[in-house]
């Protein structure tokens, strides 16, 4: 799971 | 997080704000596509799923809860409360001729072929095309009442300024989605027809009458 993943937006 | 995707998100909210406004004021939700609001709520309830699993910070929290509760009691208005006002006979996009499009989409072009990852991607090719419905409508109508068209006027703005808190992002932070970009773009050219009728007759004082 590569955890550049996190959607940090709305 | 940076002004664009401050201002944005509060365009976002203010939008949101304005059509609830506007139907508790008039009692009425004549004019609006319940299947829009229908296809938005779709979006948020397949992008905040991580809403309690991945944590970013108490605003983007409470934004996201704001934002779900919001659009789900905008469907409940229109298809309930004030249905009696409702004018299905105008809301006639077909809703499938971009639900299938968008999942399909979603599933072969994604940055991981996860179940959370696919349908934050769904909801990322839906939300560009979510609005057709509603501007569909106001092109069979041929008008749209003044606070419909503030709504849609903050609706459209929320993602321009996004694209512009992609660029900041891309240069100083050296973050650049290009699923969210490419899919913001698709959105925000769609108001262009909008943004343009807007600015020369709203803001002139007139109704937003569309060209017979």
């Amino acid at each position: 799971h590569n955890h550049n993943l996190v959607h940090d937006e709305l | 997080m940076n002004a664009f995707r401050l201002v944005g998100d509060l365009c976002h909210l203010a939008a949101i704000v304005l059509l609830l406004l506007k139907i508790w004021k008039s009692r009425s939700v004549a004019g609006l596509s319940g299947k829009s609001q229908i296809l938005f709520g779709l979006v948020f309830v397949t992008r905040y799923l991580d809403l309690v699993t991945n944590f970013v910070s108490p605003y983007n929290t409470i934004m996201k809860v704001f934002f779900l509760s919001s659009s789900i009691a905008t469907v409940y208005l229109i298809y309930t409360k004030f249905k009696a006002t409702y004018d299905g006979n105008h809301d006639t996009f077909r809703m499938e001729f971009l639900l299938i499009p968008c999942a399909l989409l979603a599933i072969v072009v994604n940055h991981e072929f996860s179940p959370m990852e696919i349908l934050w991607t769904f909801s990322i090719y839906l939300e560009a095309v979510a609005i057709l419905p509603q501007l569909f409508m106001i092109s069979k109508t041929g008008e749209a009442e003044t606070i419909t068209s503030h709504y849609l006027f903050a609706l459209g703005s929320y993602r321009g300024l996004y694209i512009m808190n992609w660029l900041y992002r891309y240069y100083y932070e050296n973050n650049f989605d290009v699923i969210a970009v490419v899919a913001g773009i698709v959105q925000t050219v769609l108001y262009c027809d909008f943004f343009y009728l807007y600015i020369t007759k709203v803001l002139q004082g007139k109704k937003l009458q569309l060209p017979a």
